[in-house]
């Protein structure tokens, strides 16, 4: 079970640009 | 073909589509204590990708809204009725994919309109060009 921290980090990272 | 530092010049959101853009950025605005805002923006954008029949989507509104609507850097750069609005979404257990495209739409333009400029003329940046 995630924290509200764990899961709004999480919201974050999907939203950072990938690799070129 | 145009580089990806030129594209960094072009727009703030030319700038946080590419890894090392929107990277070097945050090492900047973690300088200037002001990373809070580019945080709440990336938050704006992962959340409005979220399936909003999965219980954890309310809990990562409410998140966002305890973690910078409520008490940051970025709550004072928010309009009231833009940080009551999402109260009360909030509050009702309302919440939409949209709740936070005013919230970001200010703080993309404040970022726009001073943290950007200031990076573009920064020595972290210009040491990395």
């Amino acid at each position: 079970y995630d924290s509200e921290d764990d899961l709004l980090q999480k919201c974050i990272s999907s939203a950072m640009p990938k690799k070129r | 073909l145009e580089s990806p530092v030129s594209r960094w010049t072009r727009s703030l959101l030319s700038l946080l589509a590419d890894q090392d853009g929107a990277q070097l950025f945050r090492s900047f605005l973690e300088r200037e204590a002001a990373v809070d805002t580019l945080d709440f923006w990336f938050a704006c954008n992962g959340f409005r990708q979220m399936d909003l029949r999965e219980p954890k989507t309310l809990r990562v509104a409410k998140a966002i809204h305890k973690r910078y609507v409520e008490h940051s850097a970025v709550s004072r750069h928010l309009k009231p009725a833009t940080r009551s609005y999402i109260k009360d979404t909030i509050k009702k257990q309302q919440i939409d994919s949209a709740m936070f495209d005013q919230a970001q739409t200010e703080i993309q333009t404040l970022m726009e309109e001073n943290s950007y400029q200031m990076f573009l003329t920064s020595d972290i940046y210009l040491q990395y060009i």
